[in-house]
């Protein structure tokens, strides 16, 4: 039996609704739903079948085409491939203020610690008031090295430092932490090309706060245009979030996500899979 | 004074020969999609556009008044419907104001805290803030720095690990010379069961005149489900909405308030210490709508 028309558009009405639910932005919700109507336009189905269960799959299959439409990036990869070359990798962190951008840090540089790799951190946060005490907490908890100049002093100057520092001293992997900022905003977007322009990093990566609406959309093109984006990381996913601005910034950058962010702790950092979206996504 | 996207569908409804269903029903679908793409809830846009839908058809425009103009008017009761009744941030007479500012991670507290202390420093008052984050790496430095410059007295104590007994201290203290005393707390979210209670018992020991929660403008359709959570655990009195400098239309916001009955009393455009507006329903309302 083929399903009508009316009954099809019920149905994946129903499937746009719990996109939107899920923070998945309205123009990603909307490709998605046409994939699937595409998918689903003369589809025949079996009599045992449930079209609303087949609907499902075949958006499941939508979602994962486009978390998995990006060019892989294995963050151990890049960074054993730049040491190969005797320098350090350098992996550049921004997004919009609160995103998470500092504490992912921490994270990611216990992780690589613990893959046997020394890590240099860069106090590139020389704007926001304890931007740089609170890097330093993290790298006097954790062990790590820590390059940092006053507040008030040039961002891409004190990144060009940590480089310097980790190729003089045989350290891995330089991170780069830089203050928050609005994409709209002109001079600090002119600022972090700077910065990009200066430290020629490996990875570029966006960080970006998972309970983000429609928002993802905006902050990630324009990042993507501006300065470009290798690679995300999407924190607060403990939150309840549902995922879906994963999605949204998949879709708009077609890089993919490289982590989670799954609590304030340490620990609480984990590779990304599209499982951990798809499941909460379509609960 | 209207949204873009708003103002196209009305002026297709405008444009349309007469009004029937078809120019009713595609109103509403623009609205609908304005609404989704400012992060409003779901349900929260489906209940409203189904009832506009509704009240498009059945009432018809009062004499003098057009089609358009009436459609205009609708739309905009059943958006400030939303917002419930303004409501301004009030000073208590003859006690030290307390307030107490809770919300999700990086929703923009400190950096609040200290915009609204600047904001009632300038206007005479003495103001003290309280460091109750005793979680955060750098949080007493970044709070101290920010007050620094606000020109207020911060009470905070670097390395203290009880933030409900320093809450209480600090007010206790700042209260003795300070017409506002303001306090800030750690980032938690609703799946945080510890310190959603730790926030009970802080509001607890502190007794606030009133419990401000800072809603990032970029937050979407969990808002609802989050400041409903926070409102189960203390009274809200008021809501803040933060970086509307940003390309975010505060949708989130709006089911905040929605779900907790808290007005958005203040909103922060930007990281400086100026950067801080009392709200304007219909200045947040054209931004919402495109
Ligand atoms: N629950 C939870 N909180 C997180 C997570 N990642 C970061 N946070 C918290 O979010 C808040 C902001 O984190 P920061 O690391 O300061 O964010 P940022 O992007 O560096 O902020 P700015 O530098 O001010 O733009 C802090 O309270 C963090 O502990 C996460 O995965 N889960
Ligand atoms: N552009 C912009 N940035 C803001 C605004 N309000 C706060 N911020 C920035 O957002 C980031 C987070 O602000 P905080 O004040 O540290 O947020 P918080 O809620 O105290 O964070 P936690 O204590 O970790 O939960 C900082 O970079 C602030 O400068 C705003 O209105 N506009
Ligand atoms: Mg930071
Ligand atoms: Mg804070």
């Amino acid at each position: 039996i083929e399903l009508s028309p009316s009954d099809l558009e019920d149905i994946l009405w129903d499937l746009q609704v719990s996109l939107l639910e899920s923070d998945v932005a309205v123009p990603v919700a909307d490709e998605l739903i046409n994939r699937v109507k595409n998918k689903l336009t003369g589809r025949k189905l079996g009599l045992r079948e449930d079209p609303k269960k087949v609907a499902e799959a075949v958006l499941e299959e939508a979602m994962r085409e486009i978390l998995e439409a990006g060019e892989k990036v294995d963050l151990l990869q890049v960074v054993k491939a730049k040491n190969e070359r005797n320098e350090p990798a350098v992996l550049v962190f921004f997004g919009i203020n609160g995103t998470g951008k500092t504490t992912t840090i921490a994270k990611l540089a216990k992780y690589l610690q613990e893959r046997g790799l020394r890590v240099v951190l860069a106090a590139s946060d020389t704007f926001r008031a304890g931007g740089i005490e609170q890097l330093e907490v993290h790298a006097r908890r954790l062990g790590v090295e820590l390059v940092k100049q006053r507040q008030g002093a040039d961002a891409a100057a004190v990144a060009y430092d940590a480089i310097s520092h980790a190729k003089a001293r045989g350290f891995q992997v330089v991170l780069v932490d830089t203050a928050g900022r609005m994409q709209t905003d002109r001079d600090l977007m002119d600022e972090m090309r700077k910065i990009v322009r200066v430290t020629r990093p490996d990875l570029r990566i966006f960080v970006g706060d998972a309970l983000t609406g429609n928002d993802a959309v905006e902050q990630a093109r324009t990042f993507n245009q501006e300065v470009g984006i290798d690679g995300s990381i999407l924190c607060k996913m403990d939150a309840d979030a549902r995922g879906g601005a994963a999605l949204s910034i998949t879709y708009v950058t077609g890089k993919p996500i490289l982590f989670l962010g799954v609590g304030q702790g340490y620990e609480d950092l984990v590779e990304f899979k599209p499982e951990l979206i798809l499941k909460p996504l379509l609960e | 004074k209207l949204g873009k996207a708003l103002h196209g569908a009305l002026q297709k409804l405008a444009r349309a020969p007469h009004v029937d269903e078809e120019t009713v029903r595609e109103l509403v679908r623009d609205l609908q999609r304005a609404l989704l793409q400012a992060d409003v809830n779901v349900q929260l846009v489906l209940d409203l556009t189904r009832r506009l839908e509704e009240r498009l058809r059945k009432e018809s425009p009062p004499p003098g008044m057009s089609r358009r103009e009436h459609a205009v008017k609708l739309v905009y009761e059943e958006l400030s419907g939303l917002l419930g009744k303004p409501s301004s941030f009030e000073l208590k007479k003859g006690a030290p104001t307390v307030v107490l500012m809770v919300g999700l991670q990086g929703s923009g507290k400190t950096t609040s805290v200290a915009k609204l202390a600047y904001h009632f420093r300038k206007r005479g008052l003495r103001v003290g803030v309280v460091c109750a984050d005793t979680f955060r790496a750098g949080a007493y430095e970044q709070l101290s720095q920010l007050g620094q410059r606000a020109g207020v007295e911060v009470w905070g104590e670097p390395g203290a690990d009880d933030p409900v007994a320093l809450a209480r201290r600090g007010v206790e203290e700042l209260g003795r010379r300070c017409d506002l005393v303001l306090v800030d707390s750690a980032g938690r979210h609703k799946e945080e069961k510890g310190l959603m209670e730790e926030m009970r018992r802080m509001a607890e020991a502190i007794g606030p005149d009133e419990v401000m929660l800072v809603v990032d403008g970029t937050l979407g359709q969990q808002a609802r489900d989050q400041a409903e959570a926070f409102r189960k655990v203390t009274p809200l009195g008021s809501i803040l909405v933060t970086k509307l400098d940003g390309t975010a239309k505060g949708g989130g916001a709006l089911s905040a308030v929605a779900a907790t009955g808290a007005p958005i009393k203040f909103i922060g455009t930007g990281e400086h210490l100026e950067d801080l507006e009392p709200f304007s329903p219909p200045r947040f309302m054209a931004r919402l709508l495109g």
